[in-house]
């Protein structure tokens, strides 16, 4: 089954740029 | 840490950006993880669905929560700016208003990631495979 995943942040995070 | 937040086709989308707009304006520092993956039971079929084909049942509804987590994303960067204003505005009241606040600050970096269920667990797996080579070698012993 496919999933999705989205994180919104107010600082960036580079490690998951 | 990050705060993780299940979207499935049944949770309100009002609720779900409600919740995610107060957690995002009082948590500067905490990023919002967004997700469709199944709970820890792995059930994402709900008693509804009984008698219909499952493989079917959960390509559809990841395909509709997906949709809905892409929607609720939507909403919530575009009223995340006059989420935050307005709850600046409250801390400065009789202050003269938030006026501190820089541009930059309004927009939200989002990070996407899309996967599949059963890559999740591929250790797991592993793990049970030998557990089960370690119980067959005792029993022989």
């Amino acid at each position: 089954t496919p999933y999705m995943k989205i994180t919104l942040s107010r600082e960036p995070i580079p490690a998951l740029a | 840490g990050p705060h993780l937040m299940r979207v499935t086709d049944h949770h309100k989308m009002r609720s779900l950006v409600r919740f995610a707009l107060e957690f995002l304006v009082t948590n500067p520092a905490r990023p919002l993880v967004l997700h469709t993956m199944p709970n820890s039971r792995g059930n994402i079929i709900t008693e509804s669905d009984q008698g219909e084909p499952r493989t079917r049942i959960a390509r559809e509804k990841c395909t509709t929560s997906v949709a809905k987590l892409i929607s609720v994303v939507e909403i919530i960067k575009r009223e995340f700016p006059k989420a935050l204003r307005s709850h600046s505005s409250d801390a400065t009241a009789g202050d003269g208003g938030g006026t501190s606040l820089s541009s930059e600050s309004f927009n939200l970096h989002q990070y996407n990631e899309i996967g599949c269920k059963e890559d999740l667990f591929p250790l797991a797996e592993e793990e049970s495979n030998e557990d089960r080579a370690e119980r067959i070698r005792m029993l022989l012993e």
